[in-house]
């Protein structure tokens, strides 16, 4: 039984890419068979896996258009049993591609069926916009995992973002839950970030998760050496709370 | 004479809509005319500027779909001098709804131009995309203006936004020019940061503006006030990097 979460926050910058490629290393390193899906057209994703999609020939945007069958573009990472659907340059125009085809939200979900249950987890990193992009992932997703950046800016978007998941779960996917919110980029140093992130918890309870992301200097570093951060430095406080983030995921998925 | 100026960058987080705000308030405080026009549907940089989307009635989006005139929609801040277009619930949608109009593209340049006049700079805040709202304010814009976090992912992005730059110079408006690339939260304690700001400046030169602006939570909390760093913390570092943004836009633009 795979399950399937869409990482999304349509505010830039909370952190969508780092929470799906790390928690993804997370849970592999928990067994779990895990697969990445990379629907941004930036391809951070991807590149954050060590695949950078200028030397993709055909990704996910591919597989949306017909043109591929999933299994044909799925790639092994340096992490066993983590694979990655990786982003190709196709994925820039997808979004206006996408627009006037048939059943236009159930592309992905479409695709997904014919290869989730070779994993456990399938992870989704969504692009930093309400687009159809995120729309399909939010109709093939069972649960949404929210990045929410203790920050003002990051606060004001939540309610749109509910309101986008509640829209989904009633008219496109009614099995959507809201799995979890997990606070990134905590400096528990700033004022600024302990309000926010005692706001939040105050407000949605035990939605959020209990560990909360610090700011760590190795998750920024990790990209560039395509690795997730427990390849790349797996004693830093980043991996740490990463490796708590996938128990949490664990058990609120059931398998714990 | 109105300079317009897009703040652009598809990644998300890197500080356009700081940017975009605190620019602005530096300027206005150097007796400039300024209009900030907020395109972003998540509507930061109105709420940054004390008015919240939700009680907008009507802003660019109504303005882009030709049912409000430019001057009946921008409103006062609480710096003189300082105006906002700002963004409406409308324009969430926009994006979708622009796409099949005639002269897709013109929209935003053809609603300055009853305007500009009135002002000594315009500047544009964008969205994390290279969609259809972006490709309307590098239409109508004299310069882009590159906000870069100093982060491995958003290095990444640039060369794509270098290229629909051009692809815009070279369809759309013959006289974009690249203002300036303006390095932001840069946190001179890591070496991520420092060697990221090396290189661009190694790779972009003369591009890259003097000033960096330094992560400081002043700049984080502002919003939270409705405030611009001027009014909010005038003695900050964040203050002071961007009154030395302002110095060197005035410089650039010929105004000094
Ligand atoms: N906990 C953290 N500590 C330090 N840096 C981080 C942390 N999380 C993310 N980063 C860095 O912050 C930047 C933004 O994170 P990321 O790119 O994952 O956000 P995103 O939401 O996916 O952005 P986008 O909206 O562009 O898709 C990246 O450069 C990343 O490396
Ligand atoms: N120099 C800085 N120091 C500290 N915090 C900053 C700085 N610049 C921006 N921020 C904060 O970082 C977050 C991201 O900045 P901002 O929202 O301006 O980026 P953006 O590029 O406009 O994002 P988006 O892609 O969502 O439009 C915001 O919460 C902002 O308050
Ligand atoms: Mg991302
Ligand atoms: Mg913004």
């Amino acid at each position: 039984m795979s399950r399937i979460y869409a990482i999304s926050n349509q505010k830039g910058g909370v952190g969508k890419t780092t929470t799906a490629v790390n928690l993804a290393s997370g849970l592999a390193l928990q067994d779990q068979r895990v697969l990445v899906v990379d629907l941004d057209p930036q391809g951070n994703a991807s590149s954050g896996l060590g695949h950078h999609k200028a030397t993709v020939d055909a990704g996910i945007a591919e597989v949306l258009l017909g043109f591929e069958e999933p299994l044909d573009v799925i790639l092994p990472t340096e992490i066993d049993g983590l694979h990655l659907a990786p982003a190709s340059g196709r994925l820039v125009g997808l979004e206006v591609e996408l627009v006037d085809t048939e059943r236009r939200e159930y592309h992905l979900q479409t695709a997904l069926a014919k290869v989730a249950d070779a994993y456990d987890f399938v992870l989704l990193d969504c692009p930093p916009a309400l687009n159809m992009l995120t729309v399909n992932a939010l109709t093939a997703a069972a649960g949404v995992i929210i990045p929410l950046q203790a920050e003002y800016y990051a606060m004001e978007g939540l309610s749109e973002l509910l309101r986008t998941i509640a829209a989904v779960r009633k008219s496109l996917n009614p099995d959507l839950e809201r799995t979890g919110i997990v606070l990134t980029m905590v400096d528990p140093r700033t004022n600024l970030a302990s309000d926010v992130a005692t706001q939040t918890r105050q407000v949605f309870g035990g939605e959020v998760f209990d560990v909360t992301i610090p700011r760590n200097v190795r998750l920024g570093e990790a990209p560039s050496f395509g690795q997730p951060i427990h390849t790349y430095a797996p004693g830093s406080r980043g991996a740490q709370a990463y490796h708590e983030l996938a128990d949490e995921v664990l058990i609120r998925a059931g398998v714990r």
